[in-house]
This record gives structure tokens, C-alpha cells and sequence, in this order.
């Protein structure tokens, strides 16, 4: 459920 | 030093030139500024030391219980040279009125009282960005799975804050404690301010973006 978060996201691929 | 070399520049407002001057204007703007300094935020928590050493699951829960400490610490430190304004940015600076006509009275009533004890201590800018830091590290999320290295984030933002009291205010010695103090204040703060945005979405009173909501969602 967190996965699909725009800030995993973010957090992820580094801005 | 670390925190001064990464701390972003600040952001401006951008309100939309052919929308005229309304109360509406005013939220839109000011909800489009606060959601661009959430990315940022989310960019520069990276540049904490200690920061991407936490897993992947608790950097996301430490930025979802802390972020809008962040954000209220950015907007008290701006407001520092104010005695009654709320400087969210250098082109858009809110009065008391302007705040009470938007619907944001008691985030205006809130983050004065933050600001002005802010400046009776003469905060300045190494413990604001330390400050800063310390509500991602110390804002008790739930569900922490490395609870040892979220301690140790916490215990090496502390040793330095004391580093930094001891070298720079060898005449204060209690300036360390006294700043760790406000951080009660500062957590009150920022649930009214979570309060005061949740509120201003379920009237429906103005379009927030989907990171915004995402993260309020995460404090409700």
C-alpha cells in the first residue's frame, strides 16, 4: 500500500 | 555545516497573475508554495547526515509524521524579522486579517506564538536548520522498523546541536535544553496547522495537490 505513495516514489528515484 | 551547505534556497509564491486578488487567490497560492516545499523538503531530508542510512520504509515514516514541523519551522523562521505578519515567502506575507479571511486564523494565532518565542531567544539560522532536522528525526512515528539507527539519527542531530550550543554559547549553557524545550510547541503547531489545511480540503474551500493530500492524509 505504501508503494503506490508519491513519496516512495520521490524517495526512491531520488527527485 | 552539513545542514547549511544542503538547506535549499528558498521558494517564492506564485500566484496566478490573471486570477484576480481574492481570499481564494490567497489559498491557492499559498497551498501551491507549501506543496513545492514539501518536494523540496522530501529532496533535502536526503541530505541529512544519517538520513538514507534508514530503510526506504522508515524515511517514508519518519517525512510522513514530521513534515509539517518542517514546513512550520520554515515559515516561523521567515516570519523572525515580523512582529505581526506570517512571511511564507519574500512576495507572499499574510496579516493577521488576510489570514482570518482566508480561513486561517488559527493557523495565523498558532504560528505567531511559535514565532515570537523564536524571537525572544534569538533563534538563528545553524539551530533552525538543526531544529529542522531533529522534528523528521523526533517526530515518534509508528511502525519504525530500524528503531536503533532512527535512535542514532536522533542521537547524532543531538550531539551536534550540543556541539554547536557549547562552541558557539559557552555563556548559555542551558541554550541546548531550552531550544529541545520548544519542541512540544512545535508539534502542537504543526497538528493545528494539519488541522487547519484538513478542514479547508473537507469544506472543499480549495483544490490541494495530491503529494499535499497524500501527507495529510498520513497525519490524520
Amino acid at each position: 500500500q505504501e508503494k503506490h505513495k508519491i513519496l516512495h516514489k520521490l524517495l526512491q528515484n531520488g527527485n | 555545516s552539513q545542514l547549511l551547505v544542503s538547506e535549499p534556497a528558498p521558494l517564492r509564491a506564485a500566484p496566478e497573475p490573471a486570477t484576480p486578488d481574492s481570499d481564494l487567490k490567497t489559498l491557492l497560492t499559498l497551498c501551491d508554495l507549501l506543496n513545492r516545499e514539501l518536494l523540496v523538503m522530501i529532496g533535502w531530508a536526503k541530505h541529512i547526515p544519517g538520513f538514507t542510512g534508514l530503510s526506504l520504509v522508515d524515511q517514508m515514516a519518519l517525512l510522513q509524521s514530521g513534515w509539517m514541523e518542517t514546513l512550520v519551522l520554515n515559515v516561523v523562521w521567515r516570519s523572525q524579522g515580523s512582529a505581526d505578519e506570517l512571511q511564507f515567502a519574500e512576495n507572499l506575507r499574510l496579516s493577521e486579517s488576510q489570514c482570518r479571511a482566508a480561513g486561517l486564523h488559527d493557523l495565523y494565532t498558532a504560528l505567531r506564538h511559535l514565532s515570537s518565542k523564536y524571537q525572544q531567544m534569538g533563534l538563528n539560522q545553524e539551530e533552525v536548520l538543526t531544529l529542522k532536522a531533529m522534528a523528521l528525526a523526533n517526530s515518534d512515528a509508528e511502525n519504525v522498523e530500524g528503531a536503533e539507527a532512527v535512535q542514532r539519527f536522533q542521537d547524532g542531530l543531538h550531539e551536534a546541536l550540543q556541539d554547536y550550543e557549547s562552541s558557539q554559547r559557552p555563556s548559555e549553557p542551558h541554550r541546548a535544553g531550552r531550544l529541545l524545550m520548544t519542541l512540544p510547541l512545535l508539534r502542537q503547531t504543526a497538528l493545528r496547522a494539519v488541522r487547519c489545511f484538513s478542514r479547508l480540503h473537507t469544506d472543499g474551500r480549495v483544490p490541494m495537490h495530491k503529494l499535499f493530500l497524500e501527507m495529510l492524509d498520513a497525519k490524520i
